[in-house]
């Protein structure tokens, strides 16, 4: 698995499933401390390694650059991370691909506009809302059975899933909302606590109450 | 820093509505 | 490499990845022809095995069960198709990541629209055409020195990418917009007109003149 350096602003979600993967898989993946969003990512020998200015951004060891947080994590991760047998790893790539295509652009749509950093739009909003309960109605009934996603131990599956909840868990789903799907409390909170990935994204605080929408 | 940091970023904010239109449009068709 | 059965509907570009992935690798998927989309999703043993009810949906010969078209096409597919360096396995992934996070986003925007599949706004519609541009602007400069997307033969990076293009050429990239970016033109006809890719899509027929937007 390959190390070197990630180019990020801090707090990204998407670099922390490339910094936990590395964690458990020991390479060694360091956040680049010189870096500043907005600047860095504009200037002619970024660009030339990463045309669309886009973070995360890694660059490893041996001059090899990629973009795409998810390419970056398996890029980074040990064969233990991936799946085991052919179907687990198909699995695995499932989760990852559920927490880009469907996980994500729910919760930009509910997180955003209660962070006031996009429009507010009452229907929108609503529709974010009932797209999260049937995400995490889904995870609930899978986790009925497992403890961890896919196989018997953590894998890139649980770290992209969990990465990409942190925003809802963080910002809006509230004891009250997140009550009925006490399966992926469960291994949500079982993730966040690990060492591992208490060493990179700290300690995990939850949501008491959901911001108010202020129109 | 973070929340402008976050308002840079390019995300996919209405993607419900395209699916759910993509959805009807091939439900439609297959009928 | 899995072999088995594929729901979905016809003339769906996700599925398309995973059939044109499949021929590539010699692997036996079929599309389950009883399929009604809208129906079949819906019924009780459908969900049993895909509880999103969403398609394209993989049973494998071994009842094994997976959503999510990149995923299915990596499951589906031999060694050679997922590229052989570890560095180029993680431009596929970058690429396949892009595909779905980058190129479909946009393509949606201005495609569904101009079909009347989504409500017409306009400065969405100049946004999309805008991320598209940019797309192109990055495929044509990195397919300047290139044949394919990675290494020195079609992998599922093509084929993702290519399919994720599809629908905008075909509905309304017209010869005047794509006239700029010559290389990604030449890369999407080699790709569109390989017999293996004509035997799942059929005839490509690309858009000679963009739909009017209907208010």
């Amino acid at each position: 698995m390959a190390s070197g350096t990630l180019y990020t602003y801090s707090n990204n979600f998407r670099a922390y499933k490339v910094l936990i993967a590395a964690k458990y898989s020991g390479s060694d993946v360091k956040v680049d401390p010189a870096f500043e969003f907005g600047v860095t990512n504009k200037q002619e020998n970024f660009l030339k390694k990463f045309p669309q200015g886009k973070v995360p951004a890694f660059e490893s060891q041996n001059n090899q650059y990629l973009t795409e947080s998810t390419a970056i994590a398996y890029f980074v991760s040990s064969e233990k991370l991936k799946g085991s047998s052919p179907y687990e790893k198909a699995l695995v790539q499932q989760f990852t691909s559920f927490a880009d295509n469907e996980i994500l652009p729910a919760s930009y749509a509910w997180v955003y506009p209660s962070l006031s950093i996009a429009q507010f739009n009452k229907s929108s909003v609503d529709r974010a809302i009932e797209d999260v309960k049937g995400i995490l109605e889904y995870l609930n009934n899978y986790l009925l059975t497992r403890t961890y996603l896919v196989g018997e131990r953590i894998t890139l599956a649980d770290i992209a899933v969990a990465c990409s909840l942190l925003q809802l868990y963080q910002h809006v789903i509230n004891p009250e909302f997140k009550q009925p799907y006490t399966n992926v409390n469960r291994w949500f909170d079982t993730i966040v606590n690990q060492p591992t990935v208490v060493d990179v994204i700290g300690k995990f605080e939850y949501c008491q109450k959901t911001a108010e929408f202020n129109q | 820093m973070a929340l402008e940091i976050l308002a840079q970023e390019k995300v996919w904010l209405d993607k419900s509505k395209y699916a759910d239109a993509e959805r009807m449009f091939y439900e439609k068709q297959s009928k």
